[in-house]
């Protein structure tokens, strides 16, 4: 059988709505060590990726490998179930064909429980290469989110400069063209030698939908390497990643 | 003209 339990059910929730509008039936990987995720968008231009360790649930059993295929559409519907403070805990057996999803407040005197049929899902698994990022940078994930919104009222696209002491964010529309420079660290060590910096263009309109998930950190880390998929990470605490890739543009 | 490659292309099926 399998079980995990989160002693705050809201961080899961967040999970769902922050993926929801991105990915819709998703296989969902529950082995011993955790759970696991990936999927991309129905344009195959975005890719989103969550592991969560056994080690941040209050319980966590998993006697064998799962795969539970699921409507992430129906999964936040339920996730409306979850109230502030609830707890959360997911259950089936060996041969599912339905997942149990069990929220009880604190005081333990109200538990809802939904069971949410599962579905079988070809599973289109994507390697991602081992990839040494060029740049890599971690900010305000509040203030990244803030941003990408004001950029897109701006333009469609974004140019990310980033090296490992700023991070530029530069658009061109019909109404102009301006940038947006960050100083993240003032660390003359690490300026002495040559900065490596890459430059790729994203569309804005997905960045938004990845900034749905920044009350799940205060941080969030860009990774950049030249004619690779921008990594957007964001560190669920004690409990594991949720990463989304975003293809670059390029001119044709 | 920006088009976007799809992901299939850098990544691995597997």
């Amino acid at each position: 059988m399998f079980e995990a339990k989160l002693t705050d059910g809201t961080i899961f929730k967040k999970i769902i709505e922050a993926i929801k509008d991105l990915v819709t039936d998703v296989n969902i990987d529950a082995t011993p060590t955790g759970l696991s995720l990936q999927a991309m968008d129905s344009s195959h231009v975005a890719l989103v990726n969550l592991h969560l360790g056994m080690e941040g649930f209050e319980r966590y059993r998993c006697d064998r490998n799962l795969t539970l295929g699921i409507s992430i559409t129906n999964l936040a519907k339920v996730m409306k179930l979850v109230n502030q403070n609830d707890s959360i805990t997911l259950k089936c057996e060996d041969e599912p064909t339905y997942l149990t999803i069990v929220c009880q407040n604190q005081k333990h005197d109200r538990t809802t429980q939904f069971n949410v049929n599962l579905i079988t899902l070809d599973s289109e698994h994507l390697g991602i290469p081992e990839t040494e990022y060029t740049s890599e940078i971690t900010m305000n994930s509040g203030e990244f989110s803030k941003l990408c919104k004001e950029l897109y009222a701006l333009s469609e696209t974004v140019e990310f400069e980033i090296s490992t002491t700023f991070v530029k964010f530069a658009v061109e529309g019909e109404i102009g063209s301006g940038s947006i420079k960050i100083q993240t660290s003032a660390d003359e060590a690490e300026t002495s030698r040559p900065e490596d910096t890459v430059k790729l263009s994203f569309a804005l309109r997905y960045l938004n939908l990845f900034n749905k998930a920044y009350s799940l950190s205060n941080q969030v880390k860009l990774s950049m390497a030249a004619e690779t998929p921008l990594v957007v990470e964001y560190e669920v605490e004690s409990l594991g990643t949720l990463k989304y890739y975003l293809a670059p543009k390029i001119t044709d | 003209n920006w088009t976007q490659r799809d992901l299939d292309q850098y990544f691995i099926q597997v």
